[in-house]
């Protein structure tokens, strides 16, 4: 299967509702520096389950289009990854973020799941990534900006890890 | 979980020495694996090795900037022939390589994705590597403004005649 | 050492806001350095702070790496213009900078070089940053042989109609 | 003033004795990879009294050509740098890597320093550099391969650290 899709709401410098692609079989993003092209693998790695802190940010709240500079547009972002499988069957992985109260003043950020529309807690929905043979935490599929070279030189007890994940 | 290990390591091993001599395009070029620890690899450390073609034995850190890049690119896709993800996404990875490295890399990738094994997405800012590609997303900015705010534009190279491979530097 | 630091440092923050302009080639791109602690600055940190052309304060980590790359170069050519050096090594800088900062940079180093404030030495792949050299040094290794042997060749730009402005590319 | 030319001898990859130059006032060192750019940019910060730390080495000896791989063509290596003043007055600063035999099995590996090929200790050479502007602990105008964006994203204190040197 292949990834068709994205559709971003007021994903870090994508603002308002904006739906990228299709992806084809070899597809390269290109532009200027500070474009943007950084944000669109943020994207993809977000949806996927990654963590805040190879996205670049602090916590989930500075994903929001605006927030960096005190000015967030809304109080939610969202990021959907529309998988084509090998039948030519859609299936549609999305995650939001959402503010939540904890009363007072304090607010705490978390993460909805879902498949195809249908909630799902964040386990049931990193199994179902595992099924389609995405491990985010191999991470043996996604290479960062400035990270290549640092795969070729990590330390052998480092690379037993990564063995162990794929394994 | 000895098992489960050496299968992978197994795998791995016999598959980079050729997706190296690929990515080198030469077979002089050698890449190998070593598990420092037998009977318990998964304990101790794993040890990687590449020899750039027709160069002698040297340890690792010995690689120019260039070709730690192909010696990366090598333990990744070999990497991904034993648990293979449906799709890579490499941000600016051929910012260490020379032209000719770089055509190496796509004829790998281009043949990989066309046999399907995987798909690719790649970010980058050379023509050399973005011109063996299908299909290009454009991204840019909106002027002005008090922050950043980016726009795509997509363009299916396959459309023009010599569809993409390598050509597309007069539609950019 | 008071003295000696606040003069460096007035100097340097008097001079890296023109220049980060000037790398930018915009003069809504600003950049600023500002002592934590105004009576013993020696004993805290410094902050630097770039904002982009036409874009609003933010943290330096927000910066994307073509952005990091400007900033950094603001910075290294302000301290230099405090304490010259005669001359600057650059190894791969032009790495994370699209073609359009790459001429920017290139506009600045040669307008830097022909005023004779210093030398420029640069280790470059791409053609853009190169091309407005006034001589080159192209280096090639002898095929086979048990190790890397390196050779040079020079070549004078100046000698061509078009002197090294980026237009080098047909005689490389 | 400026860097006129380099003489290397079995410095890295660069066997037996090569001039590279003349330098102008703005050059490019281009190449493949793995050809001996970056080696170039290690034989000028070698001369000016840079640590083998930042040379890319464990240790001197592994300078002289043929060292990684076991088979150094000679016992010694040197890099001479040419400056020409201002009123085109030519000085040669160079650094040679000798064995300094301790008796027994071990060898240890110091540097020679010569200005116009009188020796210098090495503080006489630093302080005859400083004079033409060059300190090389400031480095505030070499940057290596892959450092770039680093010097964007010191941290307060190393930032102070680094005005104090070039103050
Ligand atoms: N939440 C956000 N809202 C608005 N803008 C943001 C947000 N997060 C990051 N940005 C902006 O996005 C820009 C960076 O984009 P990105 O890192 O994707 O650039 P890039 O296209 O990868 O550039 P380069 O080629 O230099 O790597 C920065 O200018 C940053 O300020
Ligand atoms: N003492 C030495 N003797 C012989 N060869 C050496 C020595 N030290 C390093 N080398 C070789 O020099 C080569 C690296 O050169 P260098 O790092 O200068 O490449 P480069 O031209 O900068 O390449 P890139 O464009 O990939 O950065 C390596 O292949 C390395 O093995
Ligand atoms: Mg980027
Ligand atoms: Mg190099």
């Amino acid at each position: 299967g292949r990834l068709e899709r994205l559709e971003l709401d007021n994903f870090k410098s994508y603002k308002g509702h904006q739906i990228i692609g299709p992806f084809m079989k070899f597809t390269a993003i290109i532009g200027p520096n500070g474009a943007g092209k950084s944000n669109l693998m943020d994207a993809i790695s977000f949806v996927l389950g990654e963590q805040t802190r190879n996205l670049r940010v602090r916590s989930l709240k500075e994903l929001i289009h605006g927030a960096p500079i005190g000015k967030p547009v809304s109080s939610t972002a969202r990021v959907v990854a529309v998988y084509v499988d090998s039948n030519g069957e859609e299936t549609s992985y999305s995650r939001t973020i959402v503010e939540h109260k904890t009363g007072g003043e304090k607010s705490d950020w978390k993460s909805v799941y879902r498949i195809n529309d249908k909630t799902k807690s964040a386990s049931e929905y990193m199994n179902a990534l595992e099924e389609i043979g995405i491990y985010i935490k191999a991470r043996n599929f996604l290479v960062f900006q400035g990270a290549v070279e640092s795969i070729a030189m990590k330390t052998p007890k480092e690379r037993t890890q990564l063995f162990e994940e794929i394994s | 979980r000895y098992d489960e290990f050496t299968r992978a390591f197994d795998h791995v091993s016999s598959v980079i020495d050729n997706v190296y001599k690929k990515l080198c395009n030469n077979t002089s070029a050698q890449a190998f694996l070593g598990v420092d620890n037998s009977e318990e690899p998964y304990l101790d450390g794993i040890s990687y090795n590449c020899i750039a073609p027709s160069k002698r034995y040297r340890p690792m850190d010995n690689l120019s900037g260039g070709e730690k890049t192909l010696a990366a690119l090598a333990l990744l896709f070999s990497i991904h022939s034993f648990q293979p993800a449906p799709f890579f996404v490499l941000d600016e990875i051929d910012a260490a390589l020379d032209n000719t490295n770089i055509g190496r890399v796509a004829n790998h990738i281009t043949e990989e994705t066309n046999s399907n094994r995987f798909q690719c997405i790649v970010i980058s800012l050379k023509e050399e590597l973005y011109g063996h590609c299908e299909s290009v997303i454009g991204i840019y900015s909106e002027p002005g403004g008090e922050c950043t705010i980016s726009h795509t534009v997509t363009l299916d190279l396959t459309q023009f005649p010599t569809g993409g491979r390598g050509q597309s530097s007069s539609f950019i």
